[in-house]
């Protein structure tokens, strides 16, 4: 049971690892056991280092750099128990255009194995969608389904209706 | 193994019926904010066994029966189809194709299906387990979310570890 | 006392009327004081109904919905108990960009007698700014300031250095 | 009265001294994740007499002096200072600029000042009080807190409004 655990977290420590470069395009991070405690009852601490910068603690981090944290937790994770499915939903609000786009590449890799649900109001994200959904309410208080051009998903935020086909 | 589509009828914002259909590559929901894209995660999140109306970010259950408009009357039923190609046989059941429902009146009455057949919420969960798909599996990450793991301390951060893998 | 509260809640509550509906571009925005309490003892509660909807809770709303209404209590607050200077951090990230516009128009309408200073990612909110400052990091993890043309924000994210005067 | 310019000495990723002037119309601060923008908006607060280290994401006040980077060492001394033009005397000082500064170094003394003379945090308070200005004024809305008065519960919401209002 305890070498159950600590080889499942060795693993996606690795990933975590690799996969945090990835998203950071460099840096460190990695995920530790709390020291000096039992393995069946430590808790688990992580470590980000963003590129060119010292290690300090998770709080000190910029909001984008902590989403790209998270998503690389997340990514590390379904990398050793890959789910078929996995919706998210805004992940990358906080994102700048590069780390959007560097999310974008770490997700494709993932879209090889798994099926993803993006929803999200990047231009980022939506453009590497293979199908593009669009939802809007036509009628107030009723939503209803649109299929969605790139060009009109551009012009979306101001007239929903233009997107309509 | 992947979802092919979602049907909404009468859930939350989603009077009218309403089908997305995916194919098994990744696919973008877009739209104005409040039309309707967290209501589908939402969706899928109920279909697949969610029991607290917080976590579908109700007051209560019938929270999630279309309550109407200024125009359009509250409905009296709520419900939400999943239909999953089966193919490879990925989920434990002897067909290519498992749908997966759940339906609410308004009443309080509510049931689940299982390709048209009524069955129990643990025959649903019973079809997933393991594979990371279900209301609180790590394969969906709520709006809002991302960062849930960085927010947790060290002991839940554990459980989140051990609950997905 | 009690005069002094109930006067200002009834002002801010107006006031808050007022620009939830300018924020929505229609419906209705309320502040009630606990019912059968002691006003001096009443907590306040927030009605929040976008137009064409119907009132429900405020956990119901969504993301953007959620800013707009947070964004509309600040303001709120603001018109009776003006501050000279305001320092808003990234308060547009979840607003599609109808709603982006409609925040930029009451902002530039308190921007008349206060002095607003914006931290953002959106073009729709900087192209408002009548003054624009870079900061990004030339030298890895040593911030420096940089002047900033709209063009160049545009193109920001995929290098910074671009931007750099 | 305006904030005409902050200075940055030292301060968190603003290792070197950095200046941002600005006008009474509206600025927008703008640049890649991590870069340092949310460190302005702490900058700010700091010098008007946050006594939290965790209000400004650290664990300690000596989080707030530059830590150093793979190429530079960490320096001994933050220094942020807040120029005010103070033309219609709106604050309480007899001059036509108010700047208020503030200093930590590693050994842990600190020092405010008004106007290059070295004062108490209390007066650096007295200046302020009843602006709306200053560390937990209602007048910086920090990222990721936009919605904290609709996430609060009805009676910290009404202890927020006593203290905006
Ligand atoms: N039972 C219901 N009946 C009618 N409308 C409902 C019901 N439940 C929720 N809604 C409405 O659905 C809307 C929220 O939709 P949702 O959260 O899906 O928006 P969204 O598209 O994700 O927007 P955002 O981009 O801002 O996150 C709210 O305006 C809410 O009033
Ligand atoms: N004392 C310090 N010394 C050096 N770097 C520091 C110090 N404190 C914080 N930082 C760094 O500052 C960065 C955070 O900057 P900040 O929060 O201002 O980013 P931001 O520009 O607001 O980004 P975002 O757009 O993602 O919100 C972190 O990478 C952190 O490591
Ligand atoms: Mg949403
Ligand atoms: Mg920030």
């Amino acid at each position: 049971c305890r070498t159950l655990f600590t080889d499942s977290f060795q693993e996606v420590r690795q990933n975590f690892q690799e996969i945090f470069s990835m998203m950071f395009g460099g840096g460190t991070g990695d995920l530790k056991l709390e020291e000096n405690v039992d393995p069946l009852e430590a808790g688990i601490d992580v470590v980000a280092r963003p590129p060119g910068k010292r290690i300090s603690s998770l709080r000190l981090l910029s909001g984008g750099e902590r989403s790209l944290t998270a998503i690389s937790v997340i990514f590390a994770l379904f990398k050793s128990r890959p789910s078929p499915f996995c919706i998210l939903d805004e992940v990358d609000a906080a994102l700048d255009e590069k780390n959007n786009r560097r999310f974008v590449r770490v997700l494709n890799e993932f879209a090889k194995t798994s099926q993803f649900l993006l929803i999200t109001h990047s231009r980022i994200s939506m453009v590497e969608a293979e199908r593009l959904y669009g939802v809007t309410m036509e009628e107030q208080g009723v939503s209803c389904r649109v299929v969605v051009q790139i060009e009109d998903a551009k012009q979306w935020g101001d007239d929903p209706t233009m997107a309509v086909h | 193994m992947y979802l092919k589509r979602i049907s909404l009828t009468g859930f939350k914002s989603f009077a009218d019926p309403v089908d997305f259909d995916f194919d098994p590559g990744t696919s973008a929901i877009v739209g104005p904010n409040g039309c309707g894209k967290s209501n589908i995660v939402d969706a899928f999140r109920w279909v697949l066994g969610e029991r607290s109306a917080k976590g579908l970010r109700g007051s209560e259950m019938l929270d999630v029966i279309f309550k109407g408009t200024k125009t359009r009357s509250a409905l009296s039923r709520a419900e939400v189809r999943l239909l999953f190609d089966n193919d490879d046989h990925f989920l434990p059941i002897e067909a290519s194709e498992v749908e997966v429902a759940r339906i609410l009146l308004r009443d309080g009455t509510s049931e689940y299906q299982i390709n048209r057949r009524r069955c129990r919420l643990k025959d649903v969960l019973a079809i997933f387990a393991d594979t990371g798909i279900g209301a609180d599996g790590y394969s969906v990450l709520g709006q809002g979310r991302v960062d849930a793991f960085l927010r947790a301390n060290s002991q839940e951060r554990r459980k989140i570890f051990e609950e997905a893998a």
